[in-house]
């Protein structure tokens, strides 16, 4: 890409993160994902997509649509949401990551 | 939820070290109202059961309930505390800006991040990126032709100026309107977003409202300057021209002269309402002055205005078409007159020729139904390059590819228009009813014929 591209790439990069949610005790069951950005590193504050929230709304997806504030607190999820929030390597830290079993990835030929 | 990829071999590439997955908090849930009314208006009432925005394609098993399920949360997005890790790890990174509503304009580039498939394989899909510009815009609802892919939902989106300033957070990045894939990503504009979260975190939590601090800041113009950059001045060319029940787009080569498709404005003298949407919206009723024939490659049409389309850029004619370059499409395709024209970008993938000259112009942007007759420009000079003709369909499967489409060369009709604009003249855009047989087949999409066999005596 051009050189116009080159701080945007940077912040891109380092702003980026996956997000996923699973219930407790079931890690790997049904979890869901999406990406994200991290707007702040210390304290860590993360913005996320909402769907993959709405499998732990107590009230249902009908939370999002019946109230009509533009937000709900945290607490309207169950608890036993668990998330996880992933990044890329930052500059001087080698990645301290125990191999972990892929769900199964190919490359079919076009 | 779950990526329904053909097993293989589990993939062990390590592409990339990552940091170990850190565990979260919710803090909160949180929309944009402004995204919320506009996405209703444009996408809602007679319009949805035309919209589907599900992360699969349409032919695919979704349940009404997901579905549902899906939409509703469309627009919400969620505010998440990170556990606390090692202090000099969590000091790293550049601080993330965000760009205030408004300040990047339709056509200004935009690079989106996000991880396809979520947390599936980061390995290899962490932070992919994904060049394209910001088509269109109704309030904090934004539409980019980055191509983005299912999980990078809540993926930053980025401009190239303000350098770096996070824009927009992907809402949706596929989008099917009449099960045609439009190829556009549906975006919330980061900022009121961001503003949304900073008046939740301080009544919902008093203690935790240093927090709304933390949250990045907007950046913008020096004080006393405008906000708003007008940007490309092509990108206000594009008219939307209504014949009757049919409407499509245009583009004004003079104050009182719009070029669209026969199809958009099949009959002469037939009267034609012409809007405009930039610098304001007006309308101004106008007279076909020539259509090409039905026989006709060319699908062509004239309107002369009863008055002049004031503010509207009239744009410099190409001479030269460079395979390659940027161009930019400007039309009212998608959302006709809802939303003002769309923007796509790409580049002159193909210039077909017939006796050296140019008769056909092929792109890689997105073209839709709604933006024949719209402009097509090279990114980088403005100039104008041709007027879209199609995008292309397949009638045995019918799918329809909004990335390969045929424009006419603005060459082929410069010398008519001009013709006509200073005499009043039709004769010249009358022999474009008179191209030869091998223009006929290009735009049939046929094979060139072969030369017919000479006599050897």
């Amino acid at each position: 890409m051009g050189r116009q591209w080159g701080p945007s790439m940077r912040v891109a990069e380092q702003a980026g993160c996956v997000v996923s949610a699973s219930r407790a005790g079931q890690p790997d069951v049904g979890s869901w994902s999406c990406s994200g950005v991290i707007l702040s590193r210390s304290p860590g504050l993360v913005l996320c997509h909402g769907g993959i929230f709405t499998p732990f709304l107590r009230t249902g997806s009908a939370a999002l649509t019946q109230t009509g504030a533009a937000f709900l607190p945290g607490d309207s999820c169950s608890d036993d949401l668990r998330l996880h929030v992933q990044w890329g390597p930052t500059t001087a830290s080698p990645a301290g990551r125990a191999d972990q079993e892929l769900p199964g990835l190919c490359t079919p030929q076009c | 939820a779950s990526l329904g990829l053909e097993p293989g071999a589990p993939s062990r590439a390590r592409a990339r070290p990552l940091q170990p997955p850190r565990p979260a908090r919710l803090l909160l849930l949180l929309s944009c109202p402004g995204f919320r009314s506009h996405f209703a208006r444009l996408f809602g009432a007679e319009a949805a059961d035309q919209w589907h925005f599900v992360s699969s394609a349409p032919d695919d098993a979704v349940s009404e309930e997901e579905e549902e399920d899906q939409l509703r949360a469309l627009g919400w997005f969620a505010l998440l505390r990170v556990q606390r890790g090692a202090a000099a790890e969590e000091r790293r990174g550049p601080a993330v800006t965000v760009a205030p509503l408004g300040v990047v304009t339709k056509g200004a580039p935009l690079l989106a991040c996000g991880s396809p498939f979520g947390a599936f394989c980061p390995d290899i899909f962490l932070n992919t990126l994904s060049r394209g510009v910001l088509s269109n815009a109704a309030g904090p609802l934004l539409l980019t032709d980055a191509r983005c892919l299912p999980g990078t939902e809540g993926g930053g989106v980025f401009a190239a100026r303000p350098a770096g300033a996070l824009v927009a957070l992907v809402a949706a990045p596929l989008c099917w309107k009449a099960r045609e894939w439009v190829g556009l990503t549906l975006l919330c504009a980061a900022a009121p977003l961001l503003q949304v979260a900073r008046w939740a975190l301080s009544s919902l939590h008093p203690g935790s409202a240093s927090l709304s601090v933390l949250l990045p800041p907007e950046v913008g113009a020096p004080r006393g300057l405008p906000l708003r950059d007008l940007g490309p001045p092509w990108a206000a060319a594009a008219v939307l021209v209504e014949c009757g029940t049919v409407w499509g787009s245009g583009v004004a080569v003079a104050p009182r002269l719009v070029v669209t498709c026969r199809h958009v404005a099949p009959r002469e003298a037939a009267r034609v309402l012409v809007h405009s949407a930039t610098p304001k919206n007006v309308a101004i009723w106008g007279r076909v002055v020539f259509a090409t024939q039905e026989t006709s490659p060319y699908d062509i049409a004239v309107v002369s205005l009863e008055e002049d389309l004031n503010g509207v850029p009239t744009p410099v004619p190409a001479e030269h078409f460079h395979e390659g370059e940027p161009v930019s499409v400007v039309g009212f395709g998608v959302f006709g007159q809802a939303c003002g024209p769309s923007v796509t970008s790409g580049i002159l993938s193909a210039v077909v020729h017939v006796d050296d000259t140019p008769v056909m112009l092929q792109t890689t942007c997105a073209v839709h139904g709604g933006s024949s007759g719209g402009p097509l420009f090279s990114t980088r000079s403005g100039d104008l390059l041709g007027i879209v003709a199609s995008n292309t369909r397949d009638n045995n499967t019918g799918a329809t590819y909004p990335h390969l489409n045929f424009s006419i060369p603005i060459t082929v009709l410069q010398p008519a228009l001009k013709q006509y604009s200073q005499t009043g003249d039709l004769c010249g855009l009358r022999e474009l009813d008179l191209a030869t047989e091998p223009v006929r087949v290009v735009w049939r999409l046929q094979r060139p014929l072969p030369e017919a066999p000479r006599s050897k005596l």
